[in-house]
């Protein structure tokens, strides 16, 4: 148990390296226990230094860089068990525009190897997407769902 | 294997039938606030046979079902069904796909789901089968919905380890 | 103690029904007790209804409907102890492109007899703003200050 | 009466003297992430006299005082002052402007705050009369910080009259 718990979190953390630079641009990120000797009893952390800073635990950090972190770490997760389809709600909410654009386009580099959906309000994702669904209520009380052009989609009403 | 289309009858906010075609690749759902982007995803889980009401934002699973402000057009009734291509080159091509469905009807007490593979009534548990063949599981990662990542955030320490741990 | 605590609910109630029909360009919002008869010791609702839609409680709304709604009451608060300036931090976060302008509307409006500030990485924020205040860091340690003028915040890197 | 300037000196991501001035209306502060927004908002709650340290996202009030990786220039002091254009029609032009600052200064023990008022120093509760014949109050819902959003969402109908009691 103890075993494959180390496995595990040295995969996760090893992943967490790699994506976290991609999506900040250059910064590092990687977690830490509380007690090395104690796995199996000790906290996780995870610590972060966005491109440019000094390392800060999670809490130290603004919003976005919370955000594109836990993000990181989810995608690290991810990568153990990959999965045929990912469904992504939002992730990019409190990302500016060029942090969006970096996360849009590690989800084009994963829909080669499975089916990626990311529910998204900004024009960040839009660049990067193959298909775009547009789902709208004109009655506010059924959904409609359409197929838009990924094109066209640049006139849609998401953002701003 | 990807997820070739999904048809809601009567699920959330998707009255009457609508048929939703997906394709392979990088898919972006948008829409105004409230039009129903999420409760595709809610439909997604439900097909998928979730267990809880509460991960798919509903209190109980009743309320999945379609309610409008004309109380004599609601039903007690909703379904679910998804078609899966499961691209495996070691079946003819029309045994490649597969149709999952889930519907909830009342019953005494409260309501019931049926699971259906390919039109065959069957258990949740070869619901679960098939999943573990796909590699498809709910309870990780492969599903972050709304809100999730401020989650992950607040986490404490000894919550991450948990994580890890049911991870192993 | 009861007396003062009914005025103050009723006043945010009419308060919440004004703004919230603003914020959601013609939706209905309310608060509710559990307990008429003991106001002090019961739980207080908030229920909305968005434009064309069924009332409902808070939590079987959509992410976007929520926040609106919490801003609304927010702002129905707010007017019970007018202050002379409002500090407001990305709280149109949540929001579609014509809930963010509606909600930056409103903020110009209360502009008129408080001073406003408002972070927000949002061109519909932008397009009500009076005065810009860019904000970056170049070391990545630093942070400094710019006045940027309006019609210039345009181009920023802002959104998307 | 509005806030005309503030300067921040050593405080958190603000490394030596920056002055930054206001206007009256509306204003949009903008930026990419991490470069220091929040931080404004905290300057002004840190000026006008917030005791918490947590409410200004730090675990102890010397955490507020700039770090770099260069561990020679870090100081062990820092301040934020905010001049307050009051409009006082029935004060001469010059009376008309107050300037308060607040600074940490380093003790055996941990940190100390001071407070002046146009150069003189005066105590915490000056400084609350003071604000309290603005009526600017800190506690109320004028000053909504990142994420406040998410927690009156949460917020369950008992801390919501909780809430309204301490309004009343
Ligand atoms: N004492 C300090 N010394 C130096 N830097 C600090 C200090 N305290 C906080 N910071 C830094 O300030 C940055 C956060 O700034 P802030 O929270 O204002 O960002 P923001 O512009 O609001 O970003 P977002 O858009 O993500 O909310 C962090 O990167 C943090 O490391
Ligand atoms: N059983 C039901 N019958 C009818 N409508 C429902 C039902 N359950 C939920 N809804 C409606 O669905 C809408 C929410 O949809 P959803 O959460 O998918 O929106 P969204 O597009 O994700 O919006 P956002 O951008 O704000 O996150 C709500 O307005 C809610 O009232
Ligand atoms: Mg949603
Ligand atoms: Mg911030």
């Amino acid at each position: 148990k103890r075993k494959i718990f180390l496995e595990i979190y040295s995969a996760i953390n090893e992943n967490m390296k790699i994506i976290y630079r991609e999506l900040s641009g250059g910064g590092e990120a990687s977690l830490e226990m509380s007690e090395e000797s104690d796995p199996l009893n000790s906290e996780i952390y995870i610590r972060a230094r966005p491109k440019g800073k000094s390392y800060s635990k999670l809490e130290a950090l603004s919003g976005g860089e919370k955000s594109l972190t836990a993000l990181a770490f989810i995608m690290a997760v991810q990568r153990i068990n990959p999965s045929p389809i990912y469904y992504l709600d939002e992730v990019d909410m409190f990302l500016d525009g060029s942090n969006a654009e970096r996360v849009g386009k590690q989800f084009k580099i994963n829909s080669g190897t499975s089916q990626v959906f990311a529910v998204s309000l900004r024009k960040a994702m839009l660049k990067y997407a193959d298909h775009v669904i547009g789902v709208t209520s004109f009655d506010g009380e059924n959904t409609e769902v359409f197929e838009k052009s990924v094109s066209e989609s640049g006139n849609m009403e998401v953002e701003n | 294997m990807f997820l070739e289309s999904l048809e809601l009858h009567n699920f959330k906010s998707f009255g009457n039938r609508k048929k939703v075609v997906f394709k392979k690749g990088f898919t972006v759902i948008s829409g105004p606030n409230g039009s129903g982007k999420s409760n595709i995803g809610d439909s997604l889980l439900f097909v998928l046979g979730i267990r809880s009401s509460k991960a798919v934002r509903a209190e109980r699973l009743g309320d999945l079902i379609h309610k409008t402000s004309d109380e004599k057009r609601n039903r007690d009734y909703c379904s679910v069904s998804v078609t899966i291509d499961t691209e495996d080159q070691e079946k003819l091509p029309e045994e490649r796909k597969i149709t999952l469905k889930r519907e909830l009807v009342a019953e005494m007490d409260g309501y019931k789901s049926n699971y259906y593979l390919n039109g065959i009534k069957v258990r949740h548990s070869d619901v679960a089968e098939l999943l573990d063949s796909l590699h498809i599981y709910l309870d990780s990662y492969s599903f972050v919905l709304q809100g999730d990542i401020n989650n992950i955030v607040k986490m404490t320490g000894f919550e991450r380890r948990k994580l890890l741990e049911s991870i192993s």
